[in-house]
């Protein structure tokens, strides 16, 4: 079983990686990593030994094998994660055209709406189908991953219609609890937090 | 210093708290919290205690006083945390609609842009000014933090007009780096990381 909390370091070495082969580094070491993170270079190599990443002693990580080592735990290069929004309002029109997933393997094919003057526009290339369509389109398309951008007051309906369509995952930006069977994981963002987080070092720099 | 694991990891104890609160749960061990957050026992009371937070041996935490605690680490109820949105797009539009954040305190007292058909005009209640006007409305209005929902490639020139307005921080979402004077602490956020988490998740799921 790992932990949540192990799942978002993961994610967040993934992307410092990026970013040092972008800045063309060749090595890293677990203190480095450490630093960037803001955790201990004891949790970065328990971290990395719960996957099995090795690095050699003394010379740290190479830095493209951990993050093709990374890739790899997330399914990159596995196939192309499809995925698909439903509703096609503000944040859904802005996560489509945010070109943020693509570096990470993921692809939008769909987008879905009740609003008729919606449907059977576009989002960029992505059209947008009505809700009734969504089982068949997601079958026929392989849709993996279904993001909820809904009024909290859809949620649970968008929910059932993801999980008999056979989605195989969920990311809910709805303010609203969602039930599911066990075996789709879903994972429910709240923006607040991070406004949270940044109260905090406002005055924590404020205190110095 | 507090790292940005422990800080996350505090955003998300309030979070569960005011779940727990809301569900008229009077108590709660270190145990249960670890479990809803997928760390373990040892770390919630490392967490606590960071802090100064103890609960009475054998019988946990008292629900409703650590809420208002961890609360106060964050600087709510000090004063509302005003915030001005840059760049009334999707994104903005869908942060400033959505209320997620006034349950911590936070309020959107402005909007900016600099596009003429969106100058004058209103988010729910919340004016469009334009950018011309920030550093007099940021002043005027008393605004902690600045929410950048701009294109990448005005993200350095309106990092700096904020920063000259005196805001006391800085939200990020354009993917661009953005340097700042080190006093006023900037948060970047990735979406695209709830899609890798996710991925990882789907993956274990279907492995069992
Ligand atoms: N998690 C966060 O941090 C965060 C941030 C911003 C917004 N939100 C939430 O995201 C959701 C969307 O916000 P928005 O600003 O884009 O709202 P919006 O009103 O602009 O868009 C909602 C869209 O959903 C469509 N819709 C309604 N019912 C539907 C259904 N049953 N099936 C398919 N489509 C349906 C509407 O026609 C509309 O196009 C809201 O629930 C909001 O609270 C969350
Ligand atoms: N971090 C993430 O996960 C994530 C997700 C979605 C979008 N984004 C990013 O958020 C940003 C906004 O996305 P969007 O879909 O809302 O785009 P959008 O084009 O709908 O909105 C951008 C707005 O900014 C305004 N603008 C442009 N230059 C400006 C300036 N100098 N000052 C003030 N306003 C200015 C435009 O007029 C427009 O209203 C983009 O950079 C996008 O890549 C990030």
């Amino acid at each position: 079983y790992i932990s949540m909390a192990t799942v978002s370091r993961m994610a967040t070495y993934l992307q410092c990686l990026t970013y040092l082969e972008h800045q063309h580094t060749s090595t890293v070491s677990s203190h480095e990593l450490a630093a960037l993170l803001g955790v201990t270079p004891e949790q970065v190599r328990q971290d990395f030994s719960t996957f099995g990443l090795v690095g050699k002693r003394g010379s740290g990580y190479d830095v493209v094998r951990l993050k093709t080592e990374i890739e790899l735990i997330f399914g990159r290069g596995v196939d192309r994660w499809k995925c698909c929004i439903v509703g096609a309002g503000s944040l859904g029109t802005a996560l489509v055209s945010s070109h943020m997933v693509q570096k990470w393997g993921f692809k939008y094919a769909a987008a879905f709406d009740t609003d008729p003057r919606k449907i059977g526009t576009h989002i960029g290339r992505i059209p947008v189908y009505a809700v009734e369509d969504l089982k068949d389109v997601i079958r026929r398309e392989h849709i993996a991953i279904g993001v909820m951008t809904v009024p909290a007051s859809s949620a649970r309906k968008v929910a059932d219609l993801l999980c008999e369509a056979g989605i195989r995952g969920i990311l809910n930006f709805a303010p609203r609890v969602i039930k599911v069977p066990a075996s789709i994981p879903v994972l429910s963002v709240d923006l607040s937090q991070e406004f949270l987080k940044l109260a905090f070092y406002i005055q924590s720099a404020e205190q110095r």
